[in-house]
């Protein structure tokens, strides 16, 4: 969150984009596979948010809050973190 | 930590480099030195060694590109993706690209050549990303101040190659685990309604979208305070924490450092050259006074009038029954003081002097 108090409030779910081509370069998401907003069922997009917020410790909740966003926001590898 | 699918390795221990080009943003000497630390990090835990060539193909070819550039991974302009690797293997196997299009420093301000080499060059040797924060191989870009491999780190070349013929077994820091029954902390204070705890390069807090709590480097909010605090407390009033190491402090107003920091704790508080250290300290916002403990004494220092008060030190056992003789760290919650000591945490109420519960540590982290 890095933020004084921790960022509170869910994201208006408006960085869809973002989510979706993190998930594609580092977590194996097809890029064919349709976005959240989309599907009402689990999806595979879904599945793989939940891989990442598992990997980077945050509570897996398959929904792409701030601190998911935040986490995806900050510079890195380019390295994939699953398995290609 | 993970080794990449399929376990590639260097087949050989004695590796070539080859700086192919070099970015703007440092002289030459820096990178070329840059790079040779980066390898000794990997080199000093595992019987790899490492030899600069300067013509023709060596095993790990180091580069800086911009955007496509040939090997099917285009980089994306400044920020997100800074550079990548390549599993161990002929031709591109073991090379490293940086992208070109960041600004390289060798310092904290982003990004620092260093800190990303180390970590390229574990995936040159056949390490994957780690989900262990406090590793070089966590793919997230976080500077901590400074630049060492982890224990995570370090299991993790040593399951590819073994042991380094260093007669010293090198260890590296290990991330603290918020639920780790034997968990300590190094200080503890409010800030702005939370409660933040500190260990070695770290902090932790209490946060909804964790399960147990965030945990983080320090630097990612103070960039020069990156380790090893010894006390806190929060003048709440004034919207001020003060952060206590060795025998000086800073001043914060959330992630800003006041200036004029950081001030000497004999100047600005009185306290005689004997103190060498603040073990704890905590701000009792209806007296406005400050506690602070040092070994096994107290003293209080009133906030108003600037100055501590007479009569002091005292012994913390006379002052604070039942919490021991001396405190590792303590914070104020809704007129309580908890009192930390290894791996104990003690409710206390400063008004009847008495404990009202006796808790571990690590209480706070829904564990």
């Amino acid at each position: 969150s890095h933020g004084f108090p921790a960022a509170t409030s869910e994201t208006q779910e408006q960085d869809m984009e973002m989510i979706q081509k993190y998930l594609e370069n580092y977590y194996n998401l097809k890029s064919n596979e349709k976005q959240i907003k989309k599907q009402r069922k689990i999806t595979p997009v879904v599945e793989k948010l939940k891989q990442m917020q598992k990997f980077f410790g945050l509570k897996v909740t398959g929904k792409p809050n701030a601190e998911t966003l935040n986490v995806m926001k900050q510079a890195r590898c380019g390295v994939p973190d699953v398995a290609q | 930590f993970v080794l990449t699918e399929g376990n590639p390795r260097w087949e050989h221990t004695n590796l070539t480099y080859r700086i192919e080009n070099y970015t703007p943003d440092l002289p030459g000497a820096v990178v070329d030195n840059t790079i040779e630390k980066a390898f000794q990090l990997w080199s000093n835990v595992s019987p790899l060694t490492f030899t600069k060539v300067f013509k023709g193909q060596a095993d790990i070819m180091i580069s800086f590109a911009w955007r496509d550039h040939g090997d099917n991974s285009p980089f994306d302009g400044p920020g997100e993706v800074l550079a990548h690797a390549f599993q161990p293997g002929p031709g591109l196997g073991g090379d490293v690209h940086f992208d070109e299009d960041e600004r390289w420093t060798n310092d904290f301000t982003d990004y620092n050549l260093y800190h990303v080499a180390a970590h390229e060059l574990g995936h040159s040797l056949g390490l994957a990303h780690s989900s262990d924060i406090g590793a070089l191989m966590f793919p997230s870009y976080i500077f901590s101040g400074d630049v060492q491999l982890s224990q995570d780190d370090i299991n993790g070349i040593q399951a590819i190659y073994g042991p380094s013929k260093n007669p010293t077994l090198p260890t590296g820091p290990q991330t603290p685990r918020v639920c780790d029954s034997k968990l300590t902390f190094d200080a503890i204070t409010t800030i702005r309604g939370e409660v933040m705890f500190f260990k070695d390069k770290f902090y932790m807090r209490v946060n909804s979208f964790y399960p147990e709590a965030e945990l983080n480097f320090i630097a990612v909010f103070w960039p020069n305070l990156a380790n090893g605090l010894q006390a806190a407390y929060e003048v709440a009033h004034r919207d001020e924490v003060r952060l206590f190491k060795g025998n000086q402090y800073w001043a914060v107003r959330g992630q800003d450092v006041l200036p004029g920091y950081p001030r000497s704790i004999y100047r600005s508080f009185g306290f005689p050259r004997s103190v060498k250290n603040i073990d704890a300290a905590v701000f009792q916002e209806d007296t406005g006074k400050t506690y602070f403990f040092v070994a096994h004494h107290y003293w209080r220092y009133d906030e108003y009038k600037r100055s501590m008060d007479a009569g002091y030190p005292k012994m913390i056992a006379d002052g604070f029954p039942g919490i021991g003789n001396k405190v590792d760290a303590v914070f104020q919650k809704n007129g309580f003081f908890y009192f930390f000591r290894g791996t104990r945490q003690y409710k206390f109420d400063p008004k009847t002097k008495r404990i009202l519960t006796l808790e571990r540590a690590n209480s706070w982290f829904n564990c």
